[in-house]
């Protein structure tokens, strides 16, 4: 495994551990978009079918449980935690999944490597992950102000997927016959899609003022 | 093409 990788799961696994943090500690998730945590469960759940069949390393299966783990308990306490529950902004996350999920899943039926069942099932979860995102930066346009814990989150989800393309890059040279046409081409989707939110966080960052998005 | 290595990234 390459540094870009190594780094890019670990950025992956800081922007779960800070939201179930927040959610955790203050007991609040405003300005989290449970659609987009609903979409992230998905995404684990159809992309980690092969969990119990292929063996890959201990790494694996360890950072595979624990997303599963943290995007179902995030669900978990945004849809029944009491106190959580209170502090969910329903009235401004109002993306639909059915957007995002069925035309992802149309795709994915149409553009595959194998029409297997699991094969059908992971390429559905990548485009599905390109696009989860979507109702979360909706929701942070809406709202505008953003609390840091939800600003690093997102921030760190995006290096996250920076990361990703730069291990794509080394492996294309590094290794032969890595050629992923379809995780590479919604990996740059997803990437893209946090641009906006970048420009305004790293100026904001910059300024040392608090994040606020145009509306 | 080994499908478990083209799928080893998370």
């Amino acid at each position: 495994m390459n540094a870009f990788r190594l780094a890019g799961d670990m950025t992956h696994l800081i922007s779960v551990l800070v939201l179930l943090l927040k959610i955790h500690t203050i007991k609040s998730c405003a300005g989290i978009s449970l659609k987009t945590q609903e979409l992230y469960a998905l995404v684990f759940a159809t992309r980690y079918l092969d969990i119990f069949t292929d063996f890959i390393s201990l790494y694996n299966t360890v950072m595979k449980l624990i997303f599963l783990g943290s995007s179902f308990s995030i669900v978990w306490y945004m849809r029944r935690h009491k106190l959580v529950q209170r502090s969910y902004d329903k009235d401004h996350d109002t993306f639909r999944h059915q957007l995002l999920v069925l035309p992802c899943l149309i795709l994915a039926l149409l553009i595959h490597e194998q029409f297997t069942f699991k094969e059908v099932m992971w390429t559905f979860s990548i485009y599905l992950e390109a696009v989860a995102i979507l109702p979360q930066l909706v929701l942070l346009q809406r709202t505008r102000n953003i609390d840091n814990l939800t600003g690093q989150y997102v921030f760190f989800l995006g290096a996250y997927r920076s990361l990703y393309i730069l291990n794509w890059i080394y492996r294309y040279f590094t290794e032969p016959h890595y050629v992923h046409w379809i995780t590479w081409i919604s990996g740059l989707v997803q990437t893209l899609l946090y641009a906006d939110f970048f420009y305004y966080y790293i100026s904001s960052w910059k300024n040392n003022v608090k994040l606020t998005l145009p509306a | 093409l080994d499908k478990a290595k083209s799928h080893d990234e998370l």
